[in-house]
C-alpha cells in the first residue's frame, strides 16, 4: 500500500518449466492411468 | 454450477504463472495464491486434505489456529480443466497487503486430486470474476473489500512484467491504477456478459491481414489465470500457418478441401451465404445461424453408426473452417489455385485443442504480428510477445502462445486474453463502470 490510496500487491512470477509441462500432458493423455498407479501403490 | 460448467472447465490453472502472497485467519496463515479474474472463488488447501497428495505440498489452513474462524460447512466443488478441488466452505478474515477484509466466505479443499496441483507453485486461487459465476454463489474476496470501504475506487488493475530478466512478477493494484506501469490512455470496452470479465472483440490480423473470422465481432474474456491466448481452432490453424507452428494433420480437412473445396470456392463465387455452404454440400445442416452438423442426425437415427456420426461431426467443423480460410483468401485476390492449396496447407497445421503447439526458436524474429481489434484500436502482439520460451540454450524450446479453444454458440465463439495478451497490455478491471480497459504496459 501507499499513501496514493492505492493497495498494491507485488506477483511473484514462474519461467515455464518442463516439469509443469510434463504434469500437464500426464493430466491430459494419462491422468486416470496415472491416479490408478497412485492408488495401486498407497501413494 | 453445473449451468455454467462449460466455461469453467475452460480454466487451465497449471499454466498461471503469476501469483502472490495472503494471509488467511488471525494471526494470518500465510497462501500464495493465484489472482485470477477468470473465477471468483477464494480456495485454499485445508488442514483436512489427508487424501490428495497435492495437499503434502502446499501451505494448508488450519481453522483451530485462528481465533477469527466462523464455521460454515457447506459442501463446495470445482471443476477445471486441469483437475478438480472439492471441500466445504469456511469464514475467516483475509488480508491482502495490508488490509483486512473481515468474514471472508471461502473454500477449504480436502480433495485436489490432479497432477497439477503436486507441481504447482500456487497453494490456492483467489478469483476476481463477478458473483454471478462463483461455486456456491459465495461473495468474492474483491466485493467485501468495496462492502467494507477498503479500497477509494471500485477499480483494480494488473501489470504483468514479461522481462524474463527480471525477477519481478508483476503488480496488482486494488482501488485504481499505477501510472508507472503503462503510456497512453486505456482503450475501454463495456462488459457484455457479467460473471467473466467479457466483452465484444473485433477482427484477429495476421501480419496485418484480417482475417475476417470475428469481423462480425467475437466475445472475448480477459483472463489472468490463463498463460496463453486461447481461441476457434479457425484462426488459430489460420495463425499456425503463419507462424509455421507445429499441428495435427486432420483427415476430415484434407478429405473436405479435396472432395469439396472446387464446391465450397464456387459457392463463395457464387455469393452464396458462407454460413449456408456446408449445408448446401449436405456436410452440416443449416439452423439459420450457423451449420449444425448433419451428423447429429445419426444420434437418433438407429441405422447409422454412432462413429459415423463423430466422422460427419468433424467433417461439418472442417467445412466451417475451409469456408472462412477460402473466403479469407478470396478477399485477398487469390488465385482459386492458391486458395485450395493454401486450405490444403491449413490442414496440417490444426491445433490440439487445448494443447500446446512448437515453432522453430530460429525463426521468431522474422515471424508476423498478430493483433486484435478491440475498442475501434488494433492491439498488435509481436513473435517476441507470443512466442514463450522453455529451457535455456540449445535445449531451449519454443511454444506458441496461441492454444485453440472451440465453445459453440450461443455463448461461444470465445477469445481468452490470457497472460499472453495481458502482458504486453495493461489492464483495468473497472467494475464501477463495469468496463475493461488496455493500454500498452510500462
Amino acid at each position: 500500500a501507499s499513501n496514493d490510496g492505492l493497495l498494491r500487491i507485488g506477483l511473484k512470477k514462474k519461467k515455464l518449466d518442463p516439469n509443469s509441462r510434463l504434469a500437464a500432458r500426464l493430466e491430459s493423455k494419462n491422468g486416470e492411468p496415472f491416479r490408478s498407479s497412485i492408488r495401486k501403490y498407497n501413494l | 454450477d453445473s449451468k455454467d460448467a462449460d466455461i469453467v472447465i475452460l480454466k487451465n490453472y497449471l499454466d498461471a504463472q503469476y501469483y502472490g502472497e495472503i494471509g488467511i485467519g488471525t494471526p494470518p496463515q500465510k497462501f500464495t495464491v493465484i489472482f485470477d479474474t477468470g473465477s471468483s472463488n477464494l480456495w485454499v488447501p485445508s488442514s483436512k486434505c489427508y487424501f490428495s497428495i497435492a495437499c503434502y505440498f502446499h501451505a494448508k489452513y488450519k481453522s483451530s489456529d485462528s481465533s477469527t474462524y466462523k464455521e460454515n460447512g457447506k459442501p463446495a466443488s470445482i471443476q477445471y480443466g486441469s483437475g478438480a478441488i472439492s471441500g466445504f466452505f469456511s469464514n475467516d478474515n483475509v488480508q491482502v497487503g495490508n488490509i483486512v477484509v473481515k468474514n471472508q466466505e471461502f473454500i477449504e479443499a480436502t480433495r485436489e486430486p490432479s497432477v497439477s496441483f503436486v507441481v504447482a507453485q500456487f497453494d490456492g486461487l483467489l478469483g476476481l470474476g463477478f458473483q454471478e459465476i462463483s461455486v456456491g454463489n459465495a461473495v468474492p474476496v474483491w466485493y467485501k473489500m468495496i462492502e467494507q470501504g477498503l479500497v477509494s475506487e471500485p477499480v483494480f488493475s494488473f501489470w504483468l512484467n514479461r522481462n524474463s530478466d527480471e525477477e519481478e512478477g508483476g503488480e496488482i493494484v486494488f482501488g485504481g491504477v499505477d501510472p508507472n506501469h503503462f503510456k497512453g490512455k486505456h482503450t475501454y470496452v463495456p462488459v457484455t456478459r457479467k460473471g467473466y470479465w467479457q466483452f465484444d472483440m473485433g477482427d484477429v490480423l495476421i501480419g496485418g491481414k484480417p482475417t475476417g473470422y470475428c469481423a462480425g465481432s467475437c466475445a472475448a474474456i480477459a483472463d489472468s489465470g490463463t498463460s496463453l491466448l486461447a481461441g476457434p481452432t479457425t484462426v488459430i490453424t489460420m495463425i499456425n500457418h503463419a507462424i509455421g507452428a507445429t499441428g495435427v494433420v486432420s483427415r476430415e480437412c484434407r478429405t473436405v478441401v479435396q472432395q469439396y473445396g472446387q464446391s465450397i470456392l464456387d459457392l463463395l463465387l457464387a455469393e452464396v451465404q458462407p454460413k449456408k455452404i456446408c449445408s448446401q454440400i449436405r456436410l452440416c445442416t443449416f439452423d439459420g445461424t450457423r451449420g449444425v452438423s448433419a451428423g447429429i442426425e445419426s444420434v437418433v437415427d438407429e441405422n447409422k453408426g454412432k462413429s459415423n456420426g463423430v466422422i460427419r461431426d468433424a467433417m461439418c467443423s472442417a467445412c466451417e473452417m475451409a469456408v472462412v480460410w477460402m473466403q479469407n483468401q478470396l478477399m485477398q485476390n487469390q488465385t482459386q489455385n492458391n486458395i485450395l492449396n493454401y486450405a490444403n496447407e491449413l490442414c496440417d497445421r490444426m491445433p490440439n485443442p487445448m494443447g500446446e503447439s512448437t515453432v522453430d526458436c530460429g525463426t521468431v524474429s522474422t515471424l508476423p504480428n498478430v493483433s486484435f481489434t478491440i475498442g475501434g484500436r488494433v492491439f498488435d502482439l509481436s513473435p517476441e510477445e507470443y512466442i514463450l520460451k522453455v529451457g535455456e540454450g540449445p535445449s531451449a524450446e519454443c511454444i506458441s502462445g496461441f492454444t485453440a479453444l472451440d465453445i459453440p454458440p450461443p455463448r461461444g465463439p470465445i477469445w481468452i486474453l490470457g497472460d499472453v495478451f495481458m502482458g504486453p497490455y495493461h489492464t483495468v478491471f473497472d467494475y464501477g463502470n463495469l468496463r475493461v480497459g488496455f493500454a500498452d504496459a510500462a
